[in-house]
């Protein structure tokens, strides 16, 4: 295991054991504005942990980020560790980062669903679901993307259980989501939701399980297009964004629709990339460019949600 | 681990909203076969699928019978697997 996040290779794809010990590490390292909160429990027991950034004060307006809740997306989990390497660099260096930071906390999830991680690693690299079961039903897991109490069950989502996009037998099922629900509904203060996705350079906002426009369309829009602009400036690669269900397809009960609907304005989505070549399977020599551009996006996202504060 | 020796993800790009249909059909015809990488969503959007190696021959066909125009993404996709692999161990040493 490696012994300290300076020795650890943010240009490599690693194992849920490895990511946890980088998780302890980093958070030793940093302890001055880092800690790991334990949120919850997977089906299978293993932790769901958090790490919140942080340089003081108490329920402090937030930003949430997740990456990982479809476990074969590794490039996510990539991207969100060194994101994480990078705000603590950056802290003091970059004013709208450290500005950022003295008046809000930062909470991230960079491995939203162990089970469906540790199973890629160990069973199935391309599994996206989690690793629930239920008496009686021989196929196994749950889309965590769609089991959110948010147009539940509607179009876009799937009743059957050997279905990718199978939505679990009620909303907020699956301990990965329940866990998230309970932590943002009791932290009350969460501004923005970021919820990292690949492949196909997508920025979206809600809705995803309707085609109606949200009453905060054309600042998430325009917040959108900046993002994607900033994104675009580090290594041209070109971002499409929109609404999910105008820019994708339909989906409901999914995440950013929940975090909307329960309040959170700010509620974005990232499909990061491959531009069409490996899908899944980006090469891990793509890891840090990759990290650097959504790294613009998510630094616009979070400035935008300093300076409106609602 | 599971082997995906010899099955690949095909690039279809739908000309319109019934070409899509015959895609969605493809899933129901394929319970559990085809995976649906990049699903079929809208015209302007690229499908990307993942077939099996003992489905490719089948899915090629229904492609062509229906005048769906495709592309290999990935040819095998185990080899991306065993390089990702070799990749992380190197990695680690």
């Amino acid at each position: 295991l490696e012994r300290s996040t300076s020795s650890f290779s943010y240009a490599s794809y690693h194992t849920l054991e490895e990511i946890y010990s980088w998780i302890d590490n980093f958070v030793a390292e940093h302890s001055d504005i880092v800690s790991k909160i334990r949120i919850g429990h997977s089906f299978e027991n293993r932790s769901i942990v958090v790490l919140k950034f942080s340089t003081g004060g108490p329920q402090r307006r937030a930003i949430w980020i997740d990456t990982g809740i479809h476990s074969r997306e590794w490039i996510t989990h990539a991207t969100g560790i060194w994101t994480a390497k990078k705000i603590v660099t950056e802290y003091g260096k970059d004013r709208t980062l450290t500005d950022l930071l003295d008046a809000m906390d930062i909470f991230m999830e960079i491995v939203t669903n162990p089970d469906g991680f540790a199973f890629t690693h160990s069973m199935n690299r391309l599994w996206r679901k989690n690793k629930s079961t239920r008496p009686g039903i021989f196929c196994i897991g749950v889309d965590l993307n769609r089991n959110w109490k948010s147009g539940f069950g509607g179009n876009g989502s799937n009743n059957n259980p050997c279905s990718e996009t199978y939505r679990g037998p009620s909303p907020q099922s699956e301990p990965e989501v329940a866990a998230i629900v309970d932590f943002i509904t009791s932290h009350g203060n969460i501004k923005a939701l970021i919820s990292i996705h690949s492949y196909s350079q997508m920025l979206m906002y809600p809705y995803g399980h309707s085609s109606e426009p949200v009453p905060n369309q054309k600042e998430l829009n325009d917040l959108a297009k900046d993002a994607a602009q900033a994104l675009y400036e580090v290594h041209g690669i070109q971002y499409i964004y929109g609404s999910i269900s105008t820019t994708l397809y339909v989906a409901s009960g999914i995440t950013v629709d929940w975090a909307y609907d329960n309040g959170i304005k700010f509620s974005f989505t990232f499909e990061l990339r491959d531009t069409g070549r490996y899908g899944f399977l980006l090469p891990a020599s793509q890891i840090i460019p990759t990290a650097q551009e959504t790294w613009l996006a998510l630094r616009t996202i979070m400035e935008h949600t300093l300076n409106h504060p609602y | 681990q599971m082997n995906f020796t010899g099955d690949q993800v095909l690039r279809v790009l739908a000309k319109n909203e019934e070409q899509l249909s015959l895609l969605r059909d493809l899933e129901g015809l394929k319970p559990q076969k085809v995976d649906f990488w990049r699903g079929p969503a809208r015209p302007s959007l690229p499908v990307d699928m993942r077939v099996p190696f003992s489905e490719l021959k089948d899915v090629k066909a229904y492609l062509g019978s229906h005048g769906l125009a495709y592309s290999v993404m990935i040819k095998d996709i185990q080899v991306l697997l065993d390089e990702e692999r070799e990749a992380m161990a190197k990695s680690r040493r």
